[in-house]
């Protein structure tokens, strides 16, 4: 997190704020309750106390505008810049300006939700500047986020409470503040691992890590900013060649997406790919580019799909370490890379031939992931 | 050789988004031989903040990021 410097917060915990005019894209009620749970996002983590006026001027000033509209920053019109928002002072500062030229929405996915962008301005009013974590509410780009199940990311709550501190009065115990996985992490756990065209593909939560191997540097981003109707927490994912598509799991249901789009009748049952009704859910997917198979890991075993012939080849499932020697843990996840299989198990990653099935290397996540 | 019409509307926009949110001023008069441009320096400091290979190039992947939605937050000394 940062924040502006110069000690630039509030010298009172008591706000007011003023909503001065409304945007015709949602009912009155929907922008009342948007701007009001946007604001307890930040009351929730503090000290502070947010209260509305109707007339007069308010420490928070919020109001809809389009192109130039009067603080000399003009807006760009559709998409690009959404708002903005001025840091603690007196005048104009704490005000939050919203673009009337967005679609902004109550919580559906198309448009930009206005409790997720207000949220983010807010933090803004209160003396918060941008974050350079990709799971911030601070971080600059907008992602979607649901008004009834949003928890502050950790990073939020750490700056803000740099500020305000926390909030004395106790609170019902709820769901804690997610954070933001560390690629330097030794015991991080990754939930699949894929390829995309030429890049690396590292799930954890509801991230990702991009890595090319022209770049020293892995890229962490939001699945849903890559496929904003893509699943968190996916079980298992695998790049086919065959189709140019990627394939994310998760519980019973599969979703495939041909560059940014999600293909029609998308999501599927995982049965699609011809796994039994008995199969709940895959541990780890692995596509084998010279046979063109796909081996799916449920348990301790795994099946094999071809998917030339769009078949599950007979005799399977078979049991890992039948042909991965010592392979006796769960696999957590998989890739094939220059000829070699790698199956995640835990933190640690076993380098195997898929020709021998011999076990090579125990390797851990910083070979394929940089830390 | 001549830039396309693309790359000079893309450059165009880098450079518009670099000077809203990254301070970049205009660059007027003749520029050092062999040195960083300001431009190229304000692109080092937008991909090492979004965590994007430092290349102080305009590649795709930046490119793509500028083109997200995002918040402008206005200058702070307005404020105060």
């Amino acid at each position: 997190f940062s924040t502006f410097g110069n000690n630039l917060k509030w010298q009172t915990n008591t706000l007011t704020y003023r909503i001065e005019n409304y945007t015709p894209d949602m009912s009155q009620a929907e922008v009342d309750y948007s701007i009001e749970k946007a604001l307890q996002v930040w009351a929730k983590v503090t000290p502070l106390k947010f209260t509305r006026i109707y007339s007069g001027i308010a420490d928070i000033m919020i109001s809809f505008g389009s192109r130039d509209h009067g603080d000399f920053y003009p807006f760009d019109g559709p998409d690009g810049t959404l708002a903005h928002a001025f840091a603690p002072s007196s005048g104009i500062g704490g005000d939050a300006h919203f673009d009337e030229d967005e679609k902004f929405t109550f919580r559906s996915n198309t448009g930009y939700v206005l409790f997720m962008v207000a949220a983010h301005e807010f933090g803004h009013s209160l003396g918060l500047s941008h974050s350079d974590d990709p799971g911030a509410l601070m971080y600059p780009h907008y992602s979607y986020g649901n008004p009834d199940t949003f928890i502050l990311p950790r990073d939020d709550v750490k700056g803000i409470q740099s500020l305000y501190g926390g909030n004395e009065e106790p609170i019902a115990p709820g769901p804690t503040a997610p954070t933001t996985p560390d690629a330097c992490d030794s015991t991080m756990v990754l939930d699949a691992v894929a390829t995309l065209r030429g890049e690396m593909l590292f799930f954890k939560d509801r991230f990702l890590w991009r890595h090319s191997q022209q770049s020293s540097t892995p890229q962490q981003t939001l699945i849903a900013n890559i496929w904003s109707s893509a699943p968190d927490n996916i079980d298992a994912a695998f790049e086919s060649l065959e189709s140019d598509q990627v394939f994310l799991f998760k519980g019973s249901r599969v979703w495939a997406f041909s560059g940014y789009d999600l293909q029609a009748n998308y999501p599927k049952s995982i049965t699609s790919f011809g796994l039994p009704r008995t199969v709940k859910k895959v541990d780890a997917a692995l596509y084998e580019p010279q046979s063109r198979k796909i081996f799916f890991f449920v348990g301790k075993n795994y099946y094999s799909y071809d998917d030339v012939r769009k078949t599950m080849d007979k005799g399977f499932p078979k049991r890992v370490d039948e042909t991965f020697s010592g392979m006796t843990s769960q696999v957590t996840a998989a890739l094939q890379h220059r000829g070699f299989t790698y199956l995640y198990s835990g933190p640690y990653m076993h380098e195997y031939s898929l020709r021998s099935g011999r076990l090579y290397r125990v390797l851990r996540n910083n070979y394929f992931l940089p830390c | 050789m001549p830039l396309s019409q693309d790359n000079m509307e893309e450059e165009q926009f880098a450079e518009s988004y670099l000077k809203k949110f990254y301070n970049l001023t205009e660059e007027t008069g003749p520029l050092l031989r062999g040195g960083v441009s300001p431009k190229t320096k304000k692109l080092m400091e937008m991909q090492k903040f979004f965590q994007l290979q430092i290349t102080g190039t305009l590649d795709a992947d930046t490119l793509d990021l500028m083109k997200r939605p995002r918040c402008g937050v206005p200058d702070v000394d307005i404020a105060q």
